[in-house]
């Protein structure tokens, strides 16, 4: 059996600013067809992450900023770690990616349940 | 190593009606914590699916009635398929859930990539 590692399966993140709006993030989610956005500073420095529950929940509670929404508290991932990890992580807490993110806190990319799902049918 | 099924990972699917508000269908997938709705009529009969990117698009584009982002044509998966077929098929249309339904068409449940992805992490 050969070990994967959360570097094999991570790819690019979609990412956004803080100071964009609700319905420039919900673009951005539908142009890229994802459902997680990286929120980053100038520097490509991690600052939160925003997805589309996220958007779903200001819907559903009236909320028209951004900053409102966007989780601050990131589970992230290293790209040696292998994804048997990354998969318990994301059960633990009960999300579908992790941000991928080197020694210094950049961002290198993101993971998410579905790469994982697709291990399982043999793809890549 | 021992065949996992799709009605072995599959479990209970949040399910709205037609006739409701986006509003309404936000306030659910929030209260459940998932992603997806199953679309039913009165009988539990599958009508389509709703999800958080359904309703993401909806805010990007001003759409404010559910009938307008309900997707008709649903990708779903029978009980006694195995898990690996379940994930290339999600694979294949870029999807991360199967409504799970009988030979009817009666919705038994609904199994998603997050239930997959648990899997390689040693979960079910
Ligand atoms: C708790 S999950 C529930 C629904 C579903 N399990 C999912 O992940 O979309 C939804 C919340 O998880 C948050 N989330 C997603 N990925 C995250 C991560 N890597 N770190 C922290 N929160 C994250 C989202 O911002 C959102 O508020
Ligand atoms: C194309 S995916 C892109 C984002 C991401 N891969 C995901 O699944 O959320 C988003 C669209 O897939 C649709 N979808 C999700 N599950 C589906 C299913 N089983 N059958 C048909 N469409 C589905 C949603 O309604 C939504 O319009």
């Amino acid at each position: 059996r050969e070990v994967v590692f959360v570097g094999d399966l991570a790819h690019e993140a979609v990412t956004c600013g803080e100071d964009e709006s609700i319905e420039m993030a919900a673009k951005r989610i539908v142009e890229h067809s994802v459902n997680h956005l990286v929120v980053v500073d100038d520097e490509g420095r991690l600052k939160g992450i925003v997805t589309s529950w996220d958007i779903t929940k200001a819907v559903a509670e009236g909320v028209r900023r951004l900053r409102e929404i966007i989780v601050r508290h990131v589970v992230t991932a290293a790209p040696g770690e292998p994804v048997e990890v990354a998969s318990r992580r994301m059960a633990q807490h009960n999300i579908s990616a992790l941000p991928v993110i080197d020694r210094k806190g950049r961002v290198l990319g993101i993971i998410t349940s579905e790469d994982i799902s697709r291990l399982v049918g043999g793809g890549r």
